[in-house]
């Protein structure tokens, strides 16, 4: 465990408790994709499904993974039910299937090991590299953002962007190395970029996200 | 290359 893997995880989760707040103080879901929480809610299903027997391993994980399944869940449901006025499917329309099936075909390639748990695990990487789609094509056909949604989308990002030197410290200080979680840890990190640079140039000096 | 049979990452 290392400083930028903590710093990462963090950001998971704040990101988590900005998107709940979002909904509380705006009353309301708009500009947030249902698609991709319900991409992340499979994400987490399909990748922590080893919490029923790696619960004693480490407390830290096992509290973490049941948090994030937990409040996705619970996002999700108050996405559909609470909030659902502001749900527009018009705008939220990116083709998930593809990124189900692209993330299926890659598990099935490349898993460490053909178990049911390793490809599912290998899937639910894959999944999380380009969950974030439906979201960020919202963004580009409204071409604004709240700027708490933008903050949510920052901190989101920056938990995969962070995981890189995390990883990058590990393969040089204990010989650890996880080719797919690497991989897709950096396109997922560059599917942000664009995003990155606009929360730079605009949100951190106060202006509203627009997009060009 | 050390594959963990225990994932330690989330």
């Amino acid at each position: 465990m290392n400083l930028f893997r903590i710093l990462g995880d963090l950001s998971h989760l704040v990101s988590i408790f900005i998107l709940l707040q979002k909904m509380r103080s705006t009353r309301s879901c708009a500009g947030i994709s249902l698609r991709t929480q319900i991409l992340y809610l499979m994400v987490y299903c399909t990748r922590y499904l080893d919490i029923f027997w790696t619960f004693n391993a480490s407390l830290y994980n096992s509290s973490m993974k049941l948090v994030f399944i937990l409040s996705t869940a619970y996002t999700i449901y108050l996405m559909r039910t609470v909030y659902k006025t502001a749900l527009d499917p018009q705008i939220d329309t990116f083709a998930t299937y593809y990124l189900v099936g692209g993330a299926g075909l890659l598990a099935v390639l490349f898993p460490y090991k053909y178990t049911v748990y390793e490809v599912l695990w290998s899937f639910s990487i894959w999944l999380e590299s380009v969950a974030i789609l439906p979201q960020l094509f919202m963004l580009q056909r409204t071409g604004e953002a709240e700027t708490i949604t933008t903050h949510y989308l920052f901190a989101l990002g920056a938990y995969r962007a962070l995981y890189i030197p995390n990883w990058l410290y590990r393969w040089f200080l204990e010989g650890h190395f996880d080719p797919i979680a690497t991989v897709a840890g950096i396109i997922q990190t560059l599917l942000y970029s664009d995003f990155f640079y606009i929360y730079y140039t605009k949100v951190l000096k106060g202006k509203k996200f627009e997009l060009p | 290359i050390r594959i963990e049979e225990v994932k330690d990452e989330l």
